[in-house]
């Protein structure tokens, strides 16, 4: 049975694609089968593998999502590409809470011989996030050492609490993941401070550094745990990876 | 009649707030009467300016806009709060082609004392950014030197065509922002030439380079011009603004 993760936060540019790859790319390299899900029209974890966007979202081709889960270069990494068509984009946003049951049983049917499953999320609260949180056992949310980040954390939460008590009684706050931390900024250690005086033990411990070789990956369809194996960027999502399997 | 103008992008953290409030700002400082109209649920344009989020978005609130409009810390420069309510979110995603032609009429008759005026759009293609499309006379489209920016830089552009096409005949691009550039990243001066190669004169001149500074004025209320007046950000959100007078 797949453990199914949504990774979301409506803020924008968080690193939710950034997370969602390279975790998945830790998840495989420590021998688990793992599957980046694109939700997100922009198709940024799709390209971000290497692999086409699909013309029709695999969630609204009718046929086994089994079919349309593409490998990637790396070994126990697959995705089940997204679609940029904007007619998509409104069918899958114009779902309801019908679709995110329905999404529940295929992803709990069809694809159930993967360990780990991370949903990407797009930047928002709308129905695809809804869906997706109904379809998991957990939320991971990344959040950025910025001003702006603290602001809609409470947001994602509280649809996070509403889908738990309405939708999905299974879903828990997996954690929180802070990103593009740069400790020579002031404002970096003010925002994760707050997060964890916040939050407390929900913020994993593994901060992960703003690195350039992180954003420099995905141009080359490779998470950064194969583009630039020793980076301090590559070396932190190993270190998540290992707190996601203790967690389990 | 005031000039309204939409900053959108469906990619997340590109820097439409930024650039929203920033622009405003030099056109306050340049004289005009300048308006930011928030219309993401996240409020980060409000916020960012050391306003409070209204209970109910003044798009919904039944009232006059005029009088839901807040002034800020600087001369000339104004704010339409957002509201952080999750209820007035869908409330405002669900609206269709008729709020559209509403919000246009609403913008033209009751805001029409200000010279210009800046909607800050969420981050997603929806109802909410195509409504906004559908009220303005120009779009701005912030991207940020990144391998992902590109991707999504043909969808929001096939929405303006379309908007142009069916709602507003009006609508043209008024330019593409890059932002957060670091000159020493090659992937920074990879995309830029890519973006520009591409797109030529719709590229504003005016680079907005990547500033710390520029990432700390809202913790303050402020805009970058306020906060840190002779920082490389602040001058060139000057830059921009008298480039964007200069097109008038
Ligand atoms: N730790 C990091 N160091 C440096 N750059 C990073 C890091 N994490 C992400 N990035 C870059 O920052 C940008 C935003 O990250 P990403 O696209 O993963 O965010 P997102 O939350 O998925 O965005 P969206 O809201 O649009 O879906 C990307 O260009 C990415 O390459
Ligand atoms: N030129 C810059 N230099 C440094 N930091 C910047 C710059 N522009 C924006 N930022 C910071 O980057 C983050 C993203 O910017 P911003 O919130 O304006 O983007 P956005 O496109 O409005 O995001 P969203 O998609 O969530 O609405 C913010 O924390 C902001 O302070
Ligand atoms: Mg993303
Ligand atoms: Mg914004």
């Amino acid at each position: 049975m797949a453990k199914i993760i949504s990774v979301a936060n409506q803020k924008g540019g968080v690193g939710k694609t950034t997370t969602a790859i390279n975790l998945a790319a830790g998840l495989a390299k420590a021998g688990r089968s793992a599957l980046v899900i694109d939700v997100d029209p922009q198709c940024n974890a799709t390209s971000g593998l290497g692999v086409e966007p699909a013309k029709r979202h695999p969630l609204l081709a009718g046929k086994p999502l089994a079919e349309s889960v593409v490998a990637t270069a790396q070994p126990g990494l697959s995705v089940l590409p997204g679609s940029q068509s904007l007619a998509d984009a409104d069918a899958l946003s114009a779902s309801n809470r019908q679709r995110a049951s329905a999404l529940r049983q295929q992803l709990g049917s069809e694809l159930s011989t993967f360990d780990y499953i991370m949903i990407d999320c797009p930047p928002s609260l709308g129905q695809l996030t809804r869906a997706s949180l109904g379809a998991s056992a957990e939320v991971y949310i990344p959040i950025q050492c910025e001003y702006f980040a603290m602001e809609g954390l409470s947001q994602i939460i509280e649809l996070a609490r509403q889908t738990k008590a309405r939708d999905n009684r299974r879903l828990e706050i997996g954690g929180i993941v802070l990103t593009m931390y740069d400790p020579d900024l002031e404002l970096a250690n003010e925002v994760a401070n707050e997060v964890r005086g916040f939050f407390d033990d929900a913020v994993f411990d593994t901060v992960i550094p703003r690195d350039v070789l992180i954003s420099e990956a995905p141009s080359h369809g490779l998470s950064v745990l194969d583009y630039a194996p020793r980076a301090r960027g590559a070396r932190a999502y190993v270190e998540l990876t290992l707190e996601v399997i203790d967690r389990d």
